[in-house]
């Protein structure tokens, strides 16, 4: 267990994320990085679905989630102002779990850094997600994503409710925009992911959350860009690096860390070479 | 009125749906960087004047915003022993943020004291290699120094003097130590 004052994060024997408590409330969660492979058609005639490829405008997976395996190389660091629990899962994906004394409101950091994206031997793309699995919690397919930062919206899978819609595409068509926040509850417990920046998310399967990170695509998807989604930077796939914040407990709180985020404090920084303290002072 | 017109320009140009979705050429989005960038660099006098008055102090404050501590690189901590960080909070209720700056090594240790002299704890930690290893990333920052600010006041500040210290402090190092082999 690492941590302060009464909150911790628990890890199992091979360092993975097992649980989180709270001043002697426990609750199983857990995190998985996967990718989808990015679809790939010919674009051929407009609107025939079974042609598009996924690309900027598009996000339509070739199949279900490729998760990681649980066996990233695991580094621990425990200090007194702040623990961090570092996850090396290949070359090209590695995070860090981070929680520090007196986080107020509570939240658990979750930074991550992914890329170069690498395309696979049938040169398709990648698109990168995080999925958090509070075990116990079951939201039966419902969750809600904030719109522009402020009201939460509710979402419901396979579902619109304005009509009654048949989705062709049953994981991008269940995937909504998340500008701050993803959240999903039961009852009284309410558990969010805040993001620092604007990401694609869902709630596949009961009790998850799922934010898309990063994507690499290998086919521009016709609808005008006329080029691929392959950003590259200094000669290689783009490099991303961002945190979510893992948030338990009450939407207030949720939206006080949503403001923390988005309105975090500036730094400014000067030297102060040859100054002494008593005379900065 | 003259420095807010770069990014009031950058912020015209970014109500385009390209802008708001990345649906926009490469060299496009590069482009749109740049502006911002332009943009930022632009209010830096506009934000040391508004600095200065809320201190109180006459003339114009030296101070820089790194623009890349996303990618834990900042000239300034990097190459000085002791700095000075004041933390600007635009919330108008207070925050504890933790802050997290990039330095030289993972050896030495630093103190934080504000105005009144108290000593904040700080820690500092080796970056992971992956960050140091991200392509482009500029500096030669190794270690990132953390420590916890306590409150900072309704749209105020606080500032801190940071400054190395040869002789290790009284805090323990941080432990780190990999888990046994998955099973």
């Amino acid at each position: 267990s690492l941590g302060y004052d009464g909150r911790f994060i628990n890890l199992n024997a091979n360092g993975l994320l097992e649980s989180i408590s709270i001043d002697g409330k426990n609750e199983s969660v857990q995190m998985d990085f996967g990718f989808y492979k990015g679809a790939v058609g010919n674009n051929e005639v407009f609107g025939v679905r079974s042609n598009r490829s996924s690309g900027a405008y598009i996000f339509r997976p070739n199949g279900t989630v490729n998760l990681f395996a649980q066996t990233p190389a695991v580094t621990i660091v425990q200090g007194d102002v702040v623990s961090e629990v570092r996850y090396k899962y290949s070359d090209w994906i590695s995070s860090i779990l981070r929680i520090y004394r007196g986080a107020e409101p509570f939240h658990v950091e979750h930074e991550w850094l992914v890329g170069p994206i690498p395309f696979d031997d049938e040169g398709f793309g990648k698109e990168v997600v995080i999925r958090y699995h509070v075990s116990d919690l079951h939201n039966n397919g419902e969750f809600l994503t904030d719109s522009n930062g402020r009201e939460m919206l509710k979402r419901k899978m396979n579902y619109r409710p304005t009509w009654n819609v048949e989705l062709d595409e049953k994981i991008s068509g269940n995937y909504y925009p998340v500008t701050t926040r993803i959240a999903i509850e039961d009852g009284d417990n309410i558990w969010s992911v805040v993001t620092d920046r604007s990401q694609g998310g869902s709630s596949l399967q009961d009790g998850t959350m799922e934010l898309m990170v990063h994507r690499r695509l290998s086919h521009d998807d016709a609808f005008g860009v006329g080029e691929a989604l392959n950003e590259t930077a200094f000669g290689k796939g783009l490099v991303v690096r961002g945190i979510h914040y893992i948030v338990p407990g009450s939407h207030a709180d949720a939206r006080k860390v949503v403001q923390n985020k988005v309105l975090h404090p500036w730094y400014f920084l000067s030297s102060a070479k040859n100054i002494p303290f008593e005379d900065w002072r | 009125r003259p420095d807010l017109i770069a990014m009031r320009e950058a912020m015209g140009i970014m109500q385009h749906h390209d802008a708001v979705t990345g649906t926009e050429q490469q060299h496009v989005a590069d482009d749109y960087a740049r502006v911002l960038d332009i943009g930022f660099h632009d209010c830096d006098d506009i934000t040391a004047s508004a600095l200065s008055k809320l201190m109180g102090s006459s003339e114009p404050l030296e101070m820089t915003n790194c623009m890349l501590l996303n990618v834990s690189s900042c000239p300034l901590t990097e190459n000085n022993d002791d700095f000075v960080v004041t933390i600007f909070n635009p919330q108008s209720r207070e925050v504890r943020p933790l802050v997290r700056l990039p330095v030289a090594s993972t050896t030495d240790q630093y103190t934080a004291k504000c105005p009144q002299g108290k000593e904040h704890p700080t820690q500092v930690n080796a970056l992971p290699t992956d960050v140091l290893v991200i392509p482009g990333r500029p500096g030669n920052a190794l270690g990132e120094l953390t420590f916890l600010t306590g409150c900072i006041p309704p749209l105020g500040y606080k500032s801190f003097y940071i400054s190395k210290t040869s002789k290790p402090k009284h805090t323990k190092k941080p432990r780190i130590f990999t888990p046994s082999e998955p099973t």
